[in-house]
């Protein structure tokens, strides 16, 4: 539940807060 | 294997020797030569000068270059950091190294430190807390509350700012980090140990001069 995680944790693990895109082809 | 070097490689404005950059860094040499295939398709995706523009960096996140996302903004002043506004070569593979699953945890934890530290005080405040959350609200499908917003926020700024000072420092951080580890979790990408199976070419390529 969002309420029980801590802000930091739901911004590391928020897809727009990934590079992963980069190494798309 | 796989080191070639070519006159029009080295014009390329702010390149920087494979070698060197493989001696700074976590990358093997084959490693940087497979990142520089990566950054020349980055670096030319709008304008063909061989520098990472804000737009270009935009356009390989989301597929769009006029999509302005906080995350993205923070990650291009950060990779930039001769603050000139693009990313060079050299600036792309020094950066990316903190994201390699070698690099040494301190690096990631530093470098998340300034990702979220948004007007570079040198402190994570509140109010830039919030304004992540909100922005990643805003990016994805989550709705939340302002209360369960500013709950979330305060929780967390009370367990992190154990000082209690409404700001937390890079100590702070450290502490907290090293009680939630997930949370440097996005600080490393997997993919940079097989960058030299995605970006093979470099290996086949002559030294040919046309």
């Amino acid at each position: 539940k969002p309420v029980s995680m801590n802000a930091f944790e739901l911004i590391s693990r928020s897809q727009s807060f990934s590079l992963d895109n980069l190494f798309e082809k | 294997m796989g080191c070639v070097s070519s006159k029009r490689r080295k014009q390329e404005p702010g390149y920087e020797e494979p070698t060197v950059l493989a001696a700074e860094t976590p990358f093997t040499v084959s490693e940087v030569e497979a990142l520089h295939e990566l950054f020349k398709k980055l670096s030319n995706a709008i304008i063909a000068d061989g520098l990472i523009h804000r737009e270009e960096f935009q356009l390989a996140l989301f597929r769009n270059r006029n999509r302005r996302n906080l995350f993205a903004d923070r990650i291009f002043d950060l990779f930039d950091v001769k603050r000139n506004g693009v990313i060079e070569f050299g600036e792309f593979v020094r950066s990316l190294g903190v994201f390699h699953p070698n690099a040494p945890v301190a690096d990631k934890i530093a470098f998340a430190f300034r990702l979220y530290d948004l007007r570079q005080t040198g402190f994570i405040e509140r109010e830039e807390l919030k304004e992540m959350v909100l922005a990643l609200l805003h990016e994805s499908d989550l709705a939340l509350s302002e209360d369960v917003v500013e709950t979330i926020v305060d929780k967390t700024f009370g367990e992190a700012d154990t000082q209690g000072d409404g700001k937390i420092d890079p100590e702070e951080w450290k502490e907290f980090v090293s009680k939630h580890p997930s949370l440097i979790k996005n600080m490393t990408l997997p993919y940079l140990k097989d960058i030299t199976l995605a970006f093979p070419s470099f290996v086949v390529r002559s030294e040919v001069d046309e």
